[in-house]
């Protein structure tokens, strides 16, 4: 679990913040919102039985739900980067071959739910990596995170790994928006997608990312990587859209062109 | 006139409280929202309730149109109803939500929570 750092105005509420995040893991704390609730409706499967939310979502949630709690404002806090909407994406890429070595990797993300007209204010990719037992690495031998585009493998952004305390499994977090905004405008908006490689320096050569804990295979779904998206909308939004979205999402209602616009009952219906 | 009790309650006549801000918690489970809300599950939302009658207190902050409408039902009131008693301040909660493309999403969502009622 990452927990967010927060930077409150004052010092009293500072302290009071603090006290509140004493370091608990934010899967734990949500365990009562998962217990199976007392009343069961129906035995379907909801989208929250089958989807389980990575811990940074969850800190993000208990840490601007706390602040407002205290009356502090979400945005003012710089993880929140002024974002009113922050929705992560787990990425859908698959490795080739479990036992080949991982020279590349793409991260595939359907971000065809972002809304056009919201303002993106920042976007992370964040990814789960433990370097190998096998992994010797000398201080002198930095590895490079290099971000490519996945149409023409040209270099979009690198980044040196902080590999101090390497064996602890972390949370590797690069900042995106910059390539996000481009490939928002390239691919209008429905995929986004990014090829990785790790880089060892002398002699110059790509780096199995194995070593790096990075491959996919039998990985969990808390530790896949996810994309973030920081929006922030102008439109005020009601809570009845998203209500409609989850039902259309779980068959209870039917999106109208999906029904058929011109049935008697389905007109009886819209009116 | 009519008598009053120890706290200035009146007798012999059903009496309306004054327009103000009472409980009312939101349990999205009973809604039938928790399929799709992750978080929070519950919390207090509160409501308005209670007549905006004359003379209309400034604590209410009643919209000029409210004082008008206060005034001509208190000289007539079988033709003119009462200001509405409303929510005049809100605030937003953060909700943790699955969308429609099984994302997890937060969001901050304005006007859930009833800050302080008033004549409208």
């Amino acid at each position: 679990g990452q927990t967010l750092a927060i930077f409150p105005p004052a010092p009293p509420k500072s302290s009071l913040v603090a006290k509140i995040f004493d370091g608990q893991e934010a899967s734990k704390y949500f365990k009562e919102l998962y217990a199976p609730p007392s009343l069961d409706r129906s035995n379907k499967a909801t989208p929250k039985d089958l989807i389980e939310p990575h811990d940074y979502m969850l800190s993000i949630y208990k840490t601007f739900s706390t602040a407002e709690k205290l009356g502090l404002n979400a945005s003012f806090f710089r993880s929140s980067k002024a974002a009113n909407t922050i929705a992560s994406f787990v990425d859908t890429g698959e490795d080739d071959l479990p036992l080949s070595p991982l020279r590349r990797q793409q991260y595939l993300f359907d971000v065809s739910t972002l809304s056009e007209r919201a303002e993106v204010l920042g976007a992370e990719l964040r990814i789960y990596t433990k370097v190998s037992g096998n992994f010797r690495i000398s201080e002198t031998e930095p590895v490079d995170i290099q971000l490519l585009s996945c149409r023409n493998q040209q270099l979009l952004d690198s980044r040196t790994l902080d590999l101090q305390d390497s064996h602890q499994p972390k949370w590797e977090v690069l900042d995106v928006w910059e390539i996000f905004k481009e490939q928002q405008h390239l691919s209008h908006g429905t995929h986004f997608c990014l090829e990785l490689r790790a880089m060892l320096d002398n002699p110059e050569r790509e780096l199995d990312l194995h070593l790096l804990g990075l491959h996919r295979h039998a990985r969990p779904q808390q530790k896949k990587a996810i994309l973030v998206v920081f929006t922030r909308s102008k439109r005020r939004q009601t809570l009845f859209s998203e209500r409609q979205e989850g039902r259309a999402l779980l068959g209870l209602e039917r999106k109208p062109r999906e029904r058929g616009l011109g049935t008697k009952t389905s007109r009886r219906r819209r009116t | 006139a009519t008598s009053k009790t120890r706290h200035g309650k009146r007798h012999g006549k059903k009496s309306k409280s004054r327009c103000s801000k009472k409980p009312l918690h939101v349990n999205f489970r009973e809604l039938g929202w928790d399929d799709w809300i992750i978080a929070p599950l519950d919390y207090e939302a509160y409501h308005c309730e209670g007549v905006c009658d004359f003379p209309l207190r400034s604590h209410l902050e009643p919209t000029n149109h409210a004082i008008i409408q206060t005034l001509m039902n208190s000289m007539n009131p079988s033709n003119m109803p009462p200001s509405c008693c409303a929510p005049s301040k809100l605030s937003p909660i953060s909700i943790l939500y699955i969308d429609s493309g099984n994302n997890v999403v937060y969001k901050q969502y304005e006007d859930m929570v009833v800050e302080s009622c008033g004549c409208r």
